[in-house]
């Protein structure tokens, strides 16, 4: 009982390492709700220290996951110095129309990393699909954090077993997945709606992160 | 660099999410700027599982697939301005509101030129209401408009109409700028160049000595 209420508290103390950004909505036939990436019918997320960050403790590894084959979309950089996660999340799209995950990195951007950084984008892709029983091509991959220096990629596999247990269908889930997923960022950021479509309730939730070299310029 | 997950449970065909996903985009992440810089990493990703059993949204031009995208600009332009919002050294956001081009894309990218001004950004930093450089960002944009038709507010007080600059109250006009950075509220500039249909919006920050300071300490 005490590792797992640690762990459940270690959750909200992840969840609660930055202070939530005020995010504005425009008006609209929707409320707000609270859940980030979460809040939509079948996703799960986590974010936990696995030891990338360069200094200090904050969480820096996140994972999104959806129960079911989710129909997939991305918009990326038109940077032609693009980073390895984004020659091969283009590539993932390409072969498939469906994701089950997207694992996230902070502390390394593995951009101009050449060859070896490709492959350890591959190589972390691949360990996280074997230990999901999902196929390579269903895992998308983002980093975030220095350019020029690949990802500790040890710290990152070994730290995968507990992120995979750490993925929760709560908001906790989806905030501490938003705080793993920052650099220089003062606050996390994360929302949800839920409005109609149809007559069906539908949910949109997301994250994000970003607080310098910003000027997107994504297709 | 910016990162975005995006999730929802509508049921949507493959073609129609991914056009949807790059229209939102194209409304909110790739309408902000703290610093000019686009980053290598840049990347948003969305996924719809279908599981809240909606209808079907097959194509793009039925109610259902409107109602999904405006709230799909909705998120993702909460998400946006929440990161220029948080710039770096920022003190306030600035959203830049533009009208009177011939369609959405000339007015967003009138709005973006203004946001990414370091001139305006400083301004804004310094709270002063300096028009002019509002005006010169509007007008290297390479969208062309009628000077004549210029008209540029900071919030509610008109700076600029017809082309020709207004007797204003400056100490107001710095005031709201004083009173937003210290609240760390927004800041809107809003912008007319003539009578087309086209609007669009873009975010941005201020431009302080911080920004200098984190990043001549973040090294590559």
């Amino acid at each position: 009982m005490s590792s797992v209420a640690t762990d459940a508290v270690k959750d909200v103390l992840a969840a609660n390492y930055i202070p939530a950004a005020p995010i504005l909505i425009p008006e609209g036939p929707w409320q707000q709700i609270s859940g980030g990436v979460t809040a939509a019918k079948g996703f799960k997320a986590a974010g936990i220290y696995g030891g990338l960050r360069a200094q200090g403790e904050k969480p820096d590894l996140a994972l999104v996951s959806c129960d079911v084959d989710a129909i997939s979309a991305g918009a990326f950089t038109t940077n032609v110095v693009a980073a390895a996660p984004v020659v091969y999340c283009k590539q993932a799209l390409e072969k498939s129309k469906t994701a089950r995950a997207v694992l996230i990195n902070a502390g390394q951007a593995n951009a101009a990393t050449g060859d070896a950084g490709f492959q350890d984008v591959i190589e972390c892709a691949s360990s996280l699909a074997e230990m999901l029983q999902l196929r390579q091509k269903e895992i998308l991959i983002e980093s975030t954090g220095v350019i020029g220096h690949r990802i500790k990629k040890k710290a990152l596999l070994e730290a995968l077993p507990k992120l995979v247990g750490s993925l929760s269908s709560t908001i906790e889930g989806a905030d501490s997945a938003a705080v793993a997923i920052t650099t220089t960022d003062l606050v996390r950021k994360s929302v949800a709606i839920e409005s109609k479509v149809g007559e069906t309730c539908i949910r949109v939730g997301g994250m994000a992160k970003g607080s310098g070299m910003i000027h997107p310029n994504m297709a | 660099t910016m990162l975005g997950v995006i999730t929802t449970d509508a049921v949507v065909d493959s073609d129609v999410w991914r056009k949807m996903v790059q229209v939102a985009v194209s409304r909110s992440f790739n309408q902000i700027t703290v610093d000019g810089d686009t980053s290598t990493n840049d990347t948003v990703i969305a996924l719809a599982s279908g599981l809240s059993g909606a209808s079907r949204i097959s194509n793009l031009n039925g109610p259902e697939a409107s109602q999904l995208q405006s709230c799909l600009d909705a998120v993702m332009q909460g998400l946006a301005k929440s990161i220029a919002w948080d710039g770096e050294g920022a003190t306030c956001l600035i959203e830049v509101s533009v009208k009177g081009t011939s369609d959405e894309a000339e007015a967003a990218k009138v709005a973006r030129s203004v946001a990414s001004s370091s001139l305006v950004k400083a301004a804004v930093y310094g709270r002063d209401p300096n028009w002019g450089r509002i005006a010169c960002a509007a007008g290297y944009a390479t969208v062309p408009f009628n000077l004549s038709k210029l008209q540029i507010s900071l919030g509610d007080i008109l700076l600029m109409d017809g082309g020709q600059p207004l007797p204003f109250d400056r100490a107001a006009a710095s005031s709201y700028l004083q009173r937003a950075g210290e609240e760390h509220g927004t800041v809107e500039i809003r912008i007319s160049v003539g009578d087309g249909p086209g609007e669009g919006k873009a975010w941005g920050c201020d431009l302080s000595y911080d920004y200098v300071k984190i990043n001549a300490e973040y090294t590559t």
